[in-house]
């Protein structure tokens, strides 16, 4: 474990709760794309199926629990609970045009012909892509709520730092996973227009706003 | 390959 792998858990677990809290607290999930959550979800349960079978520490065990839970419960909240305030209208993208290629390529490219490996590795390709309904449905509404723009650059954060704490483990360690890295570079530069929008606006009290 | 060391990232 290194500070930046810490500081990049922490930020991600910030994320995920601050997008938890928003919708508990303002009782809606206007401006969240439940697409999304669902394909998170997806990345979690795929990629912590080891959860029960091999213990590597107490941290390790009940980060993995919490991302789980948190993200089931968020999903919860916005397919059943707060259902009155989805807004299916602008959340359009068509997941399938994102589970199915990176479905195929975790069979094609991945460390081992095994079905928990195909799992990781499937797990590791759709997070890099699990952001692209949310972002499309801000680009569609052309704004984003001030709590879902922190949550964004929180969760675009932790996988920055990740990407920090390889060249970290590479040159310490001389440990690289290039599945990992390559795809938390697709994911971090997904969110680049974002975190220039978050640094320009909403750093200055602005509210997240995208040109019409 | 020791799969369980290469997997202590969350």
């Amino acid at each position: 474990m290194n500070i930046f792998r810490l500081v990049g858990d922490l930020s991600h677990l910030l994320a995920i709760l601050l997008l938890l809290w928003k919708i508990w607290k303002t009782r809606s999930c206007a401006g969240v794309s439940g697409k999304s959550q669902i394909m998170f979800g997806l990345v979690y349960i795929t990629r912590y199926l080891d959860l029960f079978t091999n213990f590597i520490s107490i941290y390790n065990t009940t980060m993995k629990a919490i991302f789980i839970a948190v993200a089931i419960a968020t999903i919860y909240l916005i397919y059943f609970k707060f259902k009155a305030t989805y807004d299916s209208n602008h959340d359009t993208f068509r997941m399938e045009f994102l589970i199915v290629p990176v479905g195929g390529l975790a069979f094609l490219v991945n460390h081992d012909f095994t079905a928990l490996e195909i799992l990781w590795t499937f797990s590791i390709y759709l997070e890099s892509v699990a952001i692209l309904p949310q972002l499309f449905m801000i680009s569609k509404t052309g704004e984003a709520e001030t709590i879902t723009s922190h949550y964004l650059f929180a969760l675009g954060s932790y996988r920055a730092l990740y990407i920090v704490n390889w060249v970290y483990r590479y040159y310490f360690e001389g440990f690289f996973d290039l599945i990992a890295i390559v795809a938390g570079c697709v994911q971090t530069i997904l969110y680049c227009d974002f975190f220039y929008l978050y640094v320009t606006k909403v750093m200055h009290g602005k509210k997240l706003s995208l040109p019409a | 390959k020791d799969y369980i060391k290469d997997k202590d990232e969350l």
